[in-house]
Order: structure tokens, then sequence, then C-alpha cells
């Protein structure tokens, strides 16, 4: 592998990345995919996180052009040069081209975006062309298949150079040096872990299950550390049903069992009162999920495979519900046991898996293991 | 430019054309931002981004354009230089 003289590099963790100029060749939602994977191909090997925004400058900046496209590195249509990208730094640093003029593909009729996206994410990283004919960095281009793509030794010695090797879990003990192992702490990478409620507070994303949770912030996967409930809401105490935050009131309601809590931050706001003050039908014993829209100002409340809309602004449950969270979610799969709304979408925890769905599709998006919220 | 070719006197010069220009874009120090670089080493004539051309890609080193070399040229590409910009 090679370096640029210099070895620029990124200096934090998480890098924003923005789609600004599409390809007719594929569809947006194809071009999103083959991007979020050839970026997902790096941040396997090193502690960097990828956020993608839809508006005003990032990090990386991507963009399909024709020719001369101001940059002083012309595209010469058809074949030949298909992409280029610039090392890290602000302003172009980072951004990355891709010749509109090719035949851009999810396959191999046409060159697969994937395969160059992820040779291209490579120098906006910090990597030069690699002489190594098996590395993805070589400069000529070689069909990758992006589904069980990993990434070569020689790419994975290049990036680690610059960035470190990515850990299993920050926060994870490393013997021998590691805390002692607390057993009331359930292994912190379990594929299967769930949530119990998830909620914002303030600027911090907070996850429970059972008597712990973690917190953190929305855009960054350093510095996620557990704790226990009852260091922080010792009326909880432990398996928090549901959770959820009008952050225009800056008020928190925390449901268990028949009982809710309503914190100002991490202040308790009083003694528990019951959820029937919400209109719930007095069969309702216990909350599963509860997730506040924004825009909408309603709140919704899953009780096993239904769900209730609660209006904040009346105060009051809304007519016709309970309905089936199915046919309303589809795409969402299995009871809901966390919801939380981040960036206009809706973000359903069901067991291992975290659902993103799009409430304007009105569709799943996207489907990640619930562990990878906690760093894993 | 005949003495590094080996072909028919036409197609000899659209490949020194095409070999040229890959030269140009992928074997010669530049200024502007870093788009992608390693350490260049001195002045380059032709035969000698043709050696460099010919070491990065684990040919026979012959200064020449011959068909292998040809081959690596007409490959799609990234468009991020193999030397120093």
């Amino acid at each position: 592998y090679r370096l640029f003289p210099g070895e620029p590099k990124w200096k934090k963790n998480t890098l924003t990345y923005r789609i600004s100029k599409y390809t007719p060749s594929m569809t947006p939602a194809e071009v999103d995919r083959a991007m979020e994977m050839a970026l997902r191909a790096w941040s396997s090997a090193v502690p960097l996180n990828f956020v993608r925004v839809n508006a005003g400058e990032a990090d990386i900046m991507i963009s399909f052009e024709t020719g001369d496209h101001g940059d002083s590195y012309p595209f010469d249509g058809p074949r030949g040069t298909l992409a280029h990208a610039f090392a890290p730094g602000e302003g172009l640093g980072g951004d990355t081209h891709f010749d509109n003029a090719e035949k851009w593909t999810m396959g191999t009729n046409g060159f697969n975006l994937f395969t160059v996206a992820a040779h291209e994410f490579g120098h906006a990283l910090g990597l030069a062309h690699s002489t190594d004919p098996s590395a993805l960095m070589y400069p000529t281009y070689k069909y990758q298949n992006p589904y069980g793509f990993r990434l070569p030794k020689d790419d994975v010695k290049g990036i680690q150079a610059l960035y470190g090797p990515r850990r299993a879990f920050p926060g994870k003990p490393t013997a021998p040096h590691g805390p002692p192992h607390n057993p009331s702490i359930p292994d912190l990478c379990d594929s299967n872990l769930s949530f119990d409620a998830v909620t914002m507070l303030g600027k911090e994303l907070l996850l429970f299950r059972d008597r712990i949770f973690w917190r953190r912030q929305v855009h960054l996967m350093s510095g996620i550390r557990p704790s226990t409930i009852t260091s922080s809401f010792p009326q909880l105490m432990s398996n928090v049903d549901a959770a959820y935050e009008v952050a225009e009131r800056g008020t928190a309601y925390f449901f268990k069992g028949p009982h809710y809590w309503i914190t100002r931050g991490f202040q308790m706001q009083g003694p528990p009162r019951t959820i029937y003050d919400f209109g719930f039908p007095r069969y309702v014993q216990r909350i599963d999920a509860a997730v506040y829209l924004k825009d909408a100002q309603k709140t919704l409340f899953f009780v096993g495979d239904e769900y209730y809309s609660y209006d904040e602004r009346k105060r009051k449950m809304e007519k016709d519900y309970p309905k089936s969270t199915e046919e309303e979610f589809s795409g969402v799969n299995g009871q809901i046991d966390a919801a939380v709304e981040l960036n206009g979408y809706i973000y359903f925890f069901s067991g291992p898996k975290a659902y993103k769905y799009d409430t304007e599709k009105e569709d799943v998006v996207s489907v990640l293991k619930s562990s990878s919220w906690i760093g894993c | 430019a005949p003495s590094l070719l080996a072909a028919s006197p036409r197609t000899s010069r659209n490949n020194y054309r095409l070999a040229q220009a890959y030269l140009d874009k992928y074997y010669t120090k530049k200024g502007g931002p870093q788009i992608g670089e390693m350490v260049a080493r001195g002045g380059n004539s032709t035969v000698k981004k043709i050696k460099e051309l010919q070491e990065f890609f684990g040919l026979r080193v012959t200064g020449k354009l011959d068909r292998a070399t040809m081959d690596v040229i007409k490959r799609p590409r990234c468009g991020v230089p193999d030397v120093a910009n």
C-alpha cells in the first residue's frame, strides 16, 4: 500500500458525506446503497463512522460529473478515467467525483459503482495507489462483488497504518488490563442484544436494557458508556418499558408497567402517575414502546401488535385507535421493543434488529443490528 | 517516437498519443490540490515515465511501449495519478 506524501488523514472519527449529484444510469436509492456499502467496507476495518447529510457542506462531497468540472482534473468520456478523489483535507479534500459518461451499475453490466466508490473512498481517507494487484487500491478497475466483500489485506494494512484497527467495542474490557467483569452488565456486544427503551434526552441518546443504559451522542460512536439505571434514575431501578421526549417542552416520559414518570433532563418531576392519564383503556397494563413524532406533535404508543396515537397538543388520545402496527409500518417485523425519531426517520427496535423507517416513502430503508447502536 | 513503438505506423501513432496522454495524466507532477501521489523522483522524460509505469505495474522495465504496457494503458482506471503531483 502507499500513503500520500505528508500522510494526510482525518483528525476526527465521524465524517459526514453527501451525495450532491446523481447519475441517470442508476436509481438514487441504488447509488445511496452502493455508497453506504463502499464506506462500510472501510469503517469495518478502522474506527471511523460515516454520517450522511442531505444539505450543506460535508467532509466527503460525492458527485457525478462530466468532462471539465472545475477541479483541474477533467474527465475523458466513456472508459479511460472512471473517477477520482482528493486526499483528506478542508474544502476539496475528501471530495469524490465519478465520470457521468460511464455506465454505472450495481452489477457487472457496466462499471460496478460499489467497486469504484470503495476504491475512491480509500483515497478520500488517505490511501494512494497500491502496487499490489490484489489490492482494492490498485489503479485499474477490477469488479468486486459488493455482497460478501472483504477488504483485501494490503488495504487493511494501509488504512490501519493511518487510523489504527477498529476494536469490537471501545469500552469492551481487553484482558488483562480491562476492568473486572461485572456480571450484572450483559455481554456488551451480544449480537442478539435488544433494547427495552430508547429515547433522546437533551443532546444525548439513551438506550435501556435490563438494569443498565447507554448514553451516546447521536453522531458519535465514541464515548458510549453503560451506566446502571439506578445511578441516574433511582425510582426506575430496571427494565424500563418505554420512553420518549418532547424536546420542545424539555420533558421526557419513562414508562414501567401501568406507571410513568416525567423528567426534566435527569430530574424526576414528582411521583409516578398512571398511564390511564393518556386515555388508555383499562385492559392495557403496560406499554412496549413510545416515540414522539416532532412534526406531527403526536406520540405513538406500541402495545403488543397494535399502536395508539396521542395528540400532544390537545393532550388526548386520538380516535379510531388502536391500529395494527404491521398494516401501518410495512417492513417492520415483530413486536416493537423501542422506537425513536431521529433526523426525520423513525427507528424501530424489534429484538436484535433496528429498522430505519422513512415516513415519506412509508417503507423501511435499512435494517441494522440493534447492537450496532452501542458501537458493536 | 518511432523508437518507442513496436507496431504499424498508424497504430503506433495512435498508441503514442494515447500513451503520451496517459503519462501526462498519471505520471507527471502537477500543481494544485493533492489528488493521489507517491514520492516523485527527479525530472521525467517520456522514457523515464514509461519505466516508472512499467515498474509500478510490475511489467518488464524496457522504456518502450510494448504490448503489455499498452494493455495497461488501455485499461479503465482511477483518475488519481500513480506518482506525486
